[in-house]
């Protein structure tokens, strides 16, 4: 499978990789199986394999699915929108394909350099990213009623809305708590 | 507004609001969102008396019933006069009556709405659809799905539940026949459900014919008390998630008419003659969708962690990069972009291929109506291994999130162990990751078989075929 970093040339990787995981799982299988094994034997000893394989074909299946829809919106969408889209659909594929760089490598052309680059384009993706990232997860129109967080809050008065929290708390609502007169002032007194 | 949200904002690039409407699915439906979120959040029965957090655990079962049932009633209330509420449309409202967005926490009605009445739905034919499915969906019947036991949970020819045909009487005796066989973990069935689907293995004529789904009403409907023949209860406390409402149930000698028995796909007749499913993966219809619930709802905890980080990321400054300037925001440093930014990415390309999944799911819900069940078993391969995913994915990214935000991000009060909890409930309940992954990988190990022989495969393996063609050069 000859590596290039474009997009859907990465996606297509990770079948690539799905694919030569499979005709080895497939062959160690049958290599147990020529060895004695039962069919089922076989399977549960290449375990380890199978639920790999499977995993990169469903990462496989995620990043062709986003890749898609988000090609479809960027039809529609405004240029900046699209601008957006894409950066967010190349960061997940980067992020994704870091992940696997060994299979990168034993199933495909990559080289050491093309690993390097890949890193690089991860950086610079996340650099792209960055100013937008407030503004995208705002666009995901959470109110905070659903967000239900302290740190979360739209208007990011988070040590305000920290410490109401903390007066909240059912200990803070009496000055001295009964542990004292029953256990901390005996300790204290030595009368424990 | 903290004046670092201010300047983050004023440095968009992009129409937010042609990203809103894209990212919930169209204007109609934000409208729609918008309108829900905005009506709930005026409903001050809604609002927590006391945050949860600092709640027992019964204060927190009584909280979440009702905050559940006056969610449902508002909900429904405002639904009847806009669009009826039916089996059409109730799925639209799932993030409402089932997300724990609403309520902060999981629900104990949220089984009810996301596996009862699809349950009904997917195995009920049209004569016990009519019996059951509208009382369910105006909750005159409160139910839930329950198949996991003591001893068995995701493999169901595991499963010890005996359901007898009797042929004398026309009933089916249910029993558990040992500790282990005892239903335990649905969710709504400790103190909340009065009915539910229950999966048993079914008898008759001497001969087992596997797992098969039966409608049984566990409470009275007027009390409440368990029914004789019912031992049932909560399983007790759990590491999160804790408002579901976990049950268990064991059964002596329970009878249900032969009638009970779901059967839109299989059928049991008078005399006890048991006609199969065309596809033996229809029974599991209803866990495919409930999968795709799974995905879906994954994906949007992760964007709601990254939401909650990054805004915190934002507000937050500490330490500095060049000594000679003030400390910066805690997003300037790379390791932080590294950590939250893909998590942001990834609940995007999750929810893109859980709506791509759920596209699927209709498309051969349409073909299964005329009888073509050939998608099923990719549909059945790809869910599983998505939910596997989506929900280890997420609940990793949830964690990154909150260690992303620091000692702040250990207390509660930042949702995010609500978040945690809920992610890997996901990660546990429907179905052990491993063993997803494991049907996943044996469907294409068969469908490798079939490439090799130069075979047509489904969509979303059709790639196969061109590797297992030509030999590796590699």
């Amino acid at each position: 499978f000859a590596w290039s970093d474009s997009i859907p040339v990465i996606i297509e990787a990770f079948q690539a990789v799905t694919a030569n995981r499979l005709r080895l799982a497939n062959e160690h299988i049958q290599q147990r199986i020529n060895a004695g094994r039962t069919p089922q034997e076989a399977i549960n000893e290449t375990g380890l394999e199978l639920v790999r394989l499977a995993e990169i074909h469903c990462r496989g299946f995620i990043l062709q699915s986003a890749y898609a829809a988000i090609e479809q919106a960027c039809q529609a969408a405004s240029q900046p929108l699209a601008e957006v889209l894409r950066e967010i659909c190349r960061l997940v594929v980067y992020d994704e394909a870091l992940r696997i760089t060994g299979d990168l490598l034993r199933f495909t052309t990559m080289s050491d350099n093309d690993l390097v680059e890949l890193q690089r384009k991860y950086e610079s993706s996340l650099a792209a990213i960055r100013p937008n990232a407030v503004s995208i997860v705002d666009a995901f129109d959470y109110p905070d009623f659903i967000l239900g967080s302290t740190l979360g809050v739209y208007d990011g008065n988070v040590y305000e809305r920290l410490f109401e929290d903390a007066m909240k708390s059912p200990l803070n609502q009496e000055p001295v708590n009964r542990t004292f007169e029953l256990y901390l002032k005996p300790l204290m007194r030595g009368k424990l | 507004v903290n004046k670092d949200l201010l300047e983050e904002r004023s440095k968009c690039t992009f129409d937010k609001e042609e990203f809103t409407v894209w990212w919930v699915g169209g204007k109609d439906r934000l409208e729609e969102k918008r309108n829900r979120e905005q009506f709930c959040m005026s409903q001050p029965e809604f609002r927590d008396k006391t945050p949860l957090h600092y709640v027992s655990h019964k204060e927190l079962y009584e909280e979440t019933v009702r905050k559940a049932t006056a969610i449902f009633a508002k909900s429904k209330e405002m639904v009847q006069k806009k669009h009826g509420f039916n089996a059409g449309n109730f799925v639209n409202f799932l993030d409402v009556l089932c997300g724990d967005g609403f309520m902060h926490q999981a629900n104990p009605l949220a089984v009810h709405f996301s596996m009862f009445v699809p349950g009904i739905i997917g195995h009920g034919n049209a004569e016990q659809q009519e019996r059951w499915l509208d009382r369910a969906l105006n909750c005159k019947i409160l139910g839930t799905y329950v198949q996991t036991e003591l001893g068995h949970g995701t493999f169901l020819r595991g499963l010890e539940t005996t359901a007898t045909f009797d042929a004398e009487t026309d009933e089916i005796v249910i029993n558990s026949p040992s500790l282990t066989a005892y239903k335990w973990w649905p969710g709504g069935l400790g103190l909340t459900a009065n009915h539910c689907i229950v999966m048993a293995q079914l008898y008759s004529n001497g001969r087992c014919h596997g797992v098969n789904p039966f409608m049984v009403q566990i409470r009275d409907e007027d009390t409440h008390m368990p029914l004789p023949g019912i031992e049932i209860g909560e399983i007790g406390n759990k590491l999160g998630y804790n408002g579901v409402n976990n049950g268990f149930l064991g059964f002596k000698n329970f009878r249900i008419p032969r009638t009970n028995m779901l059967m839109k796909n299989a059928k049991l007749s008078h005399d006890g003659t048991y006609q199969k499913p065309i596809s033996s993966v229809l029974n599991y219809g209803t866990m495919v969708f409930t999968r795709v619930l799974i995905a879906l709802d994954t994906s949007q905890l992760l964007a709601r962690a990254a939401t909650i980080a990054i805004r915190y990321s934002c507000v937050r400054r500490q330490s500095v990069i060049d000594p000679s300037k003030p400390e910066v925001q805690v997003i300037d440093h790379q390791t932080q972009q590294g950590k939250l930014l893909p998590q942001l990415a990834k609940a995007i390309a999750l929810k893109l291929s859980a709506d791509n999944l759920w596209k699927m799911y209709e498309a051969t819900q349409m073909d299964l109506e005329v009888g073509n069940t050939d998608r099923l078993p990719e549909l059945h391969a790809i869910s599983c291994c998505l939910k596997a995913v989506s929900t280890a994915d997420s609940a990793a990214g949830v964690e990154v999130c909150r260690l992303a935000c620091g000692g702040h991000g250990y207390l509660t009060s930042t949702n995010f162990l609500n978040l945690y909890g809920s992610a890997t409930a996901a990660v546990t309940y429907e179905g052990e990751n491993t063993v997803l992954y494991l049907q996943t990988a044996r469907y294409l190990v068969k469908v490798w078989n079939q490439a090799l022989k130069g075979q047509q495969l489904m969509p979303t393996v059709r790639y196969l075929v061109q590797y297992a063609t030509k030999p590796n050069t590699r």
